[in-house]
């Protein structure tokens, strides 16, 4: 494994986004790394509908939370095809779900994994290399604050309640630290990001952790 | 769970903003006060959520649930990716 590894570098992670105030981090962060794994197979890189999860994803609550484990269990059962944000844009609010003609183009999973990586972080990284960004859930109360540089207190594991996107993770200074894709706009944390200590499950970053496959 | 009891009730008055705002400059100091020397560490400060109080800003914008997800094993996973 490299020391330092970002799939950003790779030009396969789109744009940070906003929630705004639609509790809907569980979408933002599965419809996210659906984008980079088609990317990273080589197809076009695009914002694909977060609000077709939200508002479709009928075992999760829209606006009102949910949970990435069942948002990827409905992609992955119903073979849904996620359509293009243009298609189907985020309006920040709960809504019908709209229906799409099976000769629309759109992109399905193959499957996913889920797997709870605390104490084996190292193995976390050949995850996250292997597959691509990865989808955690982490406790983010102290994130309220967050202005930059590397989480390593404040933050304990134990009580997850947002999802992000693992894209990477840096081990070449003195504080190993993963890199964390946020949705809460790209004037939040380091142009979205946080960075949060790697080792010690800081935040419970490890706890519940998925990939998917396309 | 602070983030249960609250619920939105429309526009917040100004006094509630300002409270809300001078919670969270006490919060950041107490929360910088710890490990200043330590490079690199987390730097905490007013942004886009200061003017919320911890339990309106988890109430909004921390709602995934998790369950239970298995521990990952790297034996099994060796064993899986060497079957052809």
């Amino acid at each position: 494994l490299p020391l330092r590894f970002d799939w950003r570098d790779k030009q396969v992670v789109t744009q940070v986004r906003n929630q705004q105030t639609c509790g809907g981090c569980w979408a933002f962060s599965v419809v996210g790394v659906v984008e980079s794994a088609y990317a990273i197979k080589g197809k076009p890189l695009e914002d694909l509908s977060v609000q077709q999860v939200i508002d479709c994803s009928y075992n999760n609550y829209g606006c009102n939370g949910g949970s990435t484990l069942n948002a990827l269990n409905w992609l992955n059962k119903t073979q849904v095809k996620l359509v293009r944000d243009s298609e189907y844009p985020f309006k920040a609010q709960s809504g019908l779900c709209h229906y799409f003609s099976d000769t629309q183009s759109g992109f399905s999973i193959k499957g996913y994994s889920a797997h709870d990586f605390s104490d084996q972080e190292d193995e976390m990284a050949k995850a996250l290399f292997t597959f691509g960004p990865l989808v955690g859930i982490v406790d983010a109360v102290s994130w309220q604050d967050y202005l930059g540089g590397i989480i390593q207190h404040h933050c304990s594991s134990g009580e997850a309640n947002h999802a992000v996107i693992i894209t990477g993770f840096d081990k070449t200074g003195s504080t190993p630290y993963w890199i964390v894709r946020n949705s809460w706009g790209s004037s939040w944390g380091v142009d979205g990001y946080a960075y949060v200590k790697m080792g010690g499950n800081i935040c419970g970053i490890a706890d519940f952790v998925s990939a998917v496959f396309v | 769970d602070p983030a249960d009891t609250f619920t939105p009730t429309g526009p917040r008055s100004r006094e509630q903003q300002a409270a809300a705002f001078r919670e969270s400059l006490n919060r950041h100091r107490y929360l910088n006060s710890f490990f200043p020397s330590e490079n690199s560490t987390a730097i905490y400060g007013i942004n886009q959520f200061s003017y919320l109080f911890p339990a309106e800003f988890k109430a909004t914008y921390l709602r995934s649930k998790t369950s239970r997800f298995p521990k990952y094993s790297a034996a099994v996973q060796m064993s899986i990716s060497n079957v052809s």
